[in-house]
């Protein structure tokens, strides 16, 4: 199975880095060899795995601006690399605004990578270069939310934005699916949320659906994805359900 | 009393809109003529009041833009008025990327609202035009933040960016206070990232917390704001007591 999933949404603290991190550690645990590549200026990605942003060489900054061969670095976790984020990233919009090819930098560096079996990229919370990067390069897409009213709001933005990328940058980016997170089985409106979801994009929106949990809250704490800091969790099991779910034996 | 108040920080889903919605609502309460201006283009300030986007003549992206005068609209709150957002906002960053006063387009537009007592702007997670906007036009900042992990990681940014305005834009710009929102008592991380906090920036840490509650959620869907939604909720409280504590009586 080769894999390139973009984790996007303009709706902020959804869940973006904390779904894209724990499905990148679902497929390092089965064996594939996975990168997450961290386009997020504030690069929670890269500290939610316990690197220490400022010790690095180089970063997902690099793999835009400069021709260098940027080197993956370990997570800690078998099978799981990472090219990480870093500060820069938030002038990479400005530097490159002039450049012709400032959407398709990353799209052009990840033959690179061929030797990794999936790809997960994360963005920050806008619309910008460097989402519009991660949706050229990727083949598939992945929009988190939370059912909750706002949300519902900020789906066409991402939609209109996925199909505008689609027209015109990249014809292969596939919705693969909208993953419903931090969902809260006893709340009236989450289930009426998701109902209305359902409706509006039928089988478009997973099945497995991620509750809210504050075993993720603490995971962050220390530097680990819950998958690792509580293996056993119910939160850990429907990521891994949700892998299971895309690799058709859902 | 007169107050200009922006609310930013580029990590996402802190809770920037339902606290600038709430404090905006707590001193329309106490009758002062209060403005909201929404420059977020996924515009949940307009919609959390329960106003249908797609109705509307002219929005804060003509602020940004045109030379017209931007009637505020009625929120069916009594003081409470709003210029509200629209989706051609996110193309203002690009629109005004070669004009040398893109950053305080809205600041030279706000001596037409002196009669308001209080300005209340929300701005999306990002540090691009629009909330440079904000914070050029703005007296004060307030950084809404949770009590956790990631949210610690991302302070240095908006506290970098508030310095940077400072320097260059708006001398004036105060850091009002950092807010603690969605704090859950009865967790650990809650209480050690609080304590983080309160070792860095002592004092600039408002002592009032916004607890989470699942009446914040519930009230989106009816497009009020919690002051109005659940008046006597711990939440709405807890917004009346952060407006004493920035009036000086708290
Ligand atoms: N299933 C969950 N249960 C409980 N908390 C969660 C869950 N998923 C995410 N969170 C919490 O919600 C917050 C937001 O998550 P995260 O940072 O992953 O979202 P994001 O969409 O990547 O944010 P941003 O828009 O800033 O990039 C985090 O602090 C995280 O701990
Ligand atoms: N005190 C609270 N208790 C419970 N839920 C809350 C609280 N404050 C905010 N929320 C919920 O958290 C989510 C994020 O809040 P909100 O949209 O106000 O954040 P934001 O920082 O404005 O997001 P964005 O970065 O997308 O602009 C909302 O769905 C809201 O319902
Ligand atoms: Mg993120
Ligand atoms: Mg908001």
């Amino acid at each position: 199975m080769k894999r390139t999933i973009v984790f996007s949404n303009q709706k902020g603290g959804v869940g973006k880095t904390t779904c894209a991190v724990n499905l990148a550690a679902s497929y390092a645990e089965i064996n594939n060899k996975t990168l997450i590549i961290d386009l997020d200026p504030q690069g929670n990605a890269t500290t939610g795995l316990g690197i220490n942003k400022r010790k690095l060489d180089s970063s997902s900054y690099d793999l835009l601006v400069s021709e260098d061969f940027v080197e993956p670095v370990d997570t800690g976790i078998d099978n799981l690399k990472i090219i990480c984020s870093h500060p820069n990233l938030s002038g990479a919009e400005v530097e490159l605004v002039e450049d012709s090819d400032r959407n398709i930098k990353l799209k052009k560096k990840l033959d690179n990578y061929r030797d990794f079996d999936v790809i997960i990229i994360d963005t920050p919370p806008s619309l910008g270069i460097l989402t519009l990067n991660g949706l050229s390069a990727a083949k598939d897409l992945i929009v988190t939310m939370q059912a909750e009213f706002y949300a519902l709001e900020g789906l066409s933005m991402i939609v209109n934005t996925y199909e505008k990328v689609r027209s015109r940058l990249n014809p292969e980016l596939n919705l693969l699916g909208i993953l419903v997170n931090m969902f809260m089985q006893r709340l009236v409106v989450s289930n009426e949320v998701l109902s209305d979801l359902r409706s509006h994009f039928n089988d478009k929106v997973f099945n497995t659906l991620i509750p809210r949990s504050i075993r993720v809250v603490e995971s962050q704490s220390y530097g680990k994805p819950i998958i690792i800091f509580d293996p056993k969790s119910v939160v850990s099991n429907a990521f891994r359900e949700l892998l299971q779910e895309i690799e058709g034996n859902g």
